[in-house]
């Protein structure tokens, strides 16, 4: 890129903030760069925009990433995907015809404080960096606070631990910032929530082992995707609804997406399998990067044909 | 900094419901500071788990006498973070 961003390698918050604005300024009939918000700590909160029908609020696509901020490959892979779009947008038609009907948002780090603090204090962080008042412990698990059967199963009312939910729904200002976007901007069709590690393509439900109305259809999605992925190094993929995948899981962003209307929401829990867990060597970013965008790309052909 | 000096990650291979419900004196234990990366679930996969050097012992015992089946997938944590965080001092000094 032009400031010779080296997207095999893991970056800092600024860096990533940096190239950010560079894919915006080397590229700015595509994309933008949207403050939507800010952290706990009061760091902003950056999207990408890349729409071709610029002031026109498309039906848009919601690309969310580095929620759990040690899952350092998810902001990797999606600072990638951001410098994938503009670079192949025009020559390769796929890409071309998604933005052509849609808008693409994207958030690399969804969880900024979080982020800072695994680089500077404990690389294992998980949560925000919220005070939970009375309590020693900080934070709470940004993918239990969103309003979809929040603080039910599979989250803690310990602000010790982990998976706290926080005090409220969308009490971590880092998930109010998105909602509210997302709420007001009332046309997406799509959100997906890039994590670590498992190989994981889920769809709701986290909440409930009740299947959701869509379920059919997004399992199918979700194995051409998985297959798509696949395909280039053989990484494989299991797919499922979260509850009966992984584990029950109230107040996920990915619900909340799904029971607010947002049809096409998913869950990729990006490599390993646990050969390096949440440490995935820096040189596996790229490979992880471009299979995951043939996964991507899947879904989002799929939104743009089946738009409701 | 935190540091994890001989710290490792241990994935226990949870097959029933019964060794479920064993792990989950483990889950509940605080004083062994364990962190779960893969929490246990219902669905007989994995549980990976961060041992502090300190506890090590106490869970190989306590892994061993419930007849849990378990292996090492990270030796050392702390030389793992070493290296990644070389590599990103190295490479920030590229970019400079």
């Amino acid at each position: 890129s032009s400031n010779n961003f080296n997207y095999g390698a893991y970056h800092s918050l600024e860096a990533i903030y940096r190239e950010m604005d560079s894919i915006a300024r080397d590229f700015p009939a595509l994309v933008s760069r949207v403050k939507i918000g800010h952290s706990f700590e009061n760091r902003p909160m950056y999207v990408l925009k890349f729409s071709t029908a610029e002031g026109r609020r498309r039906p848009a696509i919601w690309l969310n990433a580095g929620i759990h901020s040690r899952e350092w490959i998810s902001q990797a892979t999606a600072i990638w995907t951001a410098r994938k779009i503009v670079s192949d947008y025009g020559k390769d038609p796929a890409l071309t015809s998604i933005l052509e009907k849609m808008d693409i948002f994207l958030l690399p780090v969804a969880n900024p404080d979080g982020y800072v603090y695994t680089q500077t204090q404990n690389r294992l962080w998980r949560k925000t960096r919220s005070l939970n008042p009375g309590s020693a412990c900080v934070g709470a698990d940004p993918n239990r606070n969103w309003n979809a059967s929040f603080a039910g199963e599979g989250a803690s009312d310990n602000p010790c631990s982990e998976i706290y939910h926080g005090p409220h729904a969308n009490s971590e200002v880092e998930v109010k910032s998105v909602v509210d976007f997302i709420q007001g901007h009332r046309n997406f069709k799509c959100f997906i929530d890039l994590h670590s590690y498992s190989q994981l393509l889920m769809y709701p439900y986290g909440y409930t082992i009740k299947k959701a109305p869509d379920a059919d259809e997004l399992d199918e999605v979700a194995r051409r995707a998985a297959k798509a992925l696949a395909s280039l190094s053989g990484t494989t993929y299991q797919v499922g609804p979260t509850c009966t995948t992984v584990y029950p899981a109230s107040g996920s962003s990915v619900d909340w997406a799904y029971d607010n209307g947002i049809k096409y929401a998913f869950t990729f829990e990006l490599r390993d399998t646990g050969h390096y867990g949440f440490l995935l060597p820096a040189n596996q970013i790229i490979p992880t990067a471009e299979e995951t965008w043939l996964g991507l790309k899947t879904i989002m052909e799929h939104v743009r044909d089946n738009l409701y | 900094r935190e540091k994890f000096f001989g710290d490792q990650v241990f994935r226990i291979n949870v097959r029933n419901g019964d060794e479920s419900s064993k792990l989950s004196q483990l889950v509940n234990s605080d004083n062994l500071k364990l962190n779960f990366w893969k929490s246990p679930s219902t669905f007989s996969r994995p549980v990976d788990v961060l041992v502090p050097s300190v506890s090590l012992q106490s869970v190989r015992s306590f892994l061993k006498s419930q007849g849990l089946e378990y292996s090492v997938t990270i030796e050392d944590l702390q030389a793992l973070l070493d290296n990644e965080d070389e590599e990103m001092q190295h490479n920030e000094g590229q970019e400079r």
